[in-house]
């Protein structure tokens, strides 16, 4: 375990709960995208499969158990708060997603078995899962701040993967072709948003200094 | 180098 990797999974760790605060002190689900927060359960449920078969470590294990836990709770927030009268941006076709993550996960995987196929669909289906939500985001145009960071430190999150990769390719000599090129797609998906999160938040930030 | 699956990770 290295200093990027714990940093990421914080990283991921406060996303949700900037999520779950935003949702639940606003009591709306306004400017948050259902459909990136469905995929992100589907996304945890098929990875996580191997709680019942591989231990790692009680950190692992946890975690686990939270991104499940957290994932659903977040979809169950947000369809308590969402109004049926409000006008939805929420409109990215997520079929193509799910679809081409699996389409990719039968082409590219360890062994065609179920469970290694699911994880690779999960890993394919998480570097995209952003996308409805970012479309939300540009069709709202103006965001909460809440939203805008939370989707920063989700995005931190698999980019503090990369020097992860790079440090245990360095230290132990392996590479996870899967991981790592799906992680740098999930990068790239997050590149946009990063530039622009970059000019209106730290910048402003910066402007606000005396 | 080997390729071996990050199954320790989250």
């Amino acid at each position: 375990m290295n200093i990027f990797r714990i940093l990421g999974d914080i990283s991921h760790l406060i996303s949700i709960l900037i999520l779950i605060h935003a949702v639940s002190t606003t009591k709306s689900a306004q400017g948050i995208s259902l459909k990136t927060q469905a995929a992100y359960v589907v996304v945890f449920v098929s990875r996580y499969l191997d709680l019942f078969f591989r231990y790692v470590s009680l950190y692992n294990t946890l975690m686990k158990l939270f991104f499940i836990v957290s994932s659903i709770y977040v979809v169950f927030l947000l369809n308590r708060y969402k109004k049926n009268s409000e006008k939805t941006n929420d409109i990215f076709p997520v079929w193509y997603l799910f679809g081409g993550a699996f389409v990719f996960a039968l082409i590219f995987n360890y062994e065609f078995s179920i469970v290694e196929i699911l994880w690779s669909f999960s890993l394919w289906l998480e570097s995209v899962a952003i996308i409805p939500q970012l479309v939300v985001l540009q069709r709202t145009g103006e965001a909460q701040l809440l939203t805008t960071h939370y989707i920063f430190a989700l995005g931190l999150y698999r980019a503090l993967y990369i020097p992860n990769w790079i440090y245990r390719y360095y230290t132990e000599g392996r590479m996870d072709k899967i991981a790592v090129i799906s992680g740098i797609l999930q990068t790239i998906v997050y590149s946009d948003f990063f530039y622009i999160y970059y000019k209106k938040v730290v910048k402003n930030l910066k402007f606000k200094l005396p | 180098f080997k390729v071996i699956p990050f199954k320790d990770e989250l």
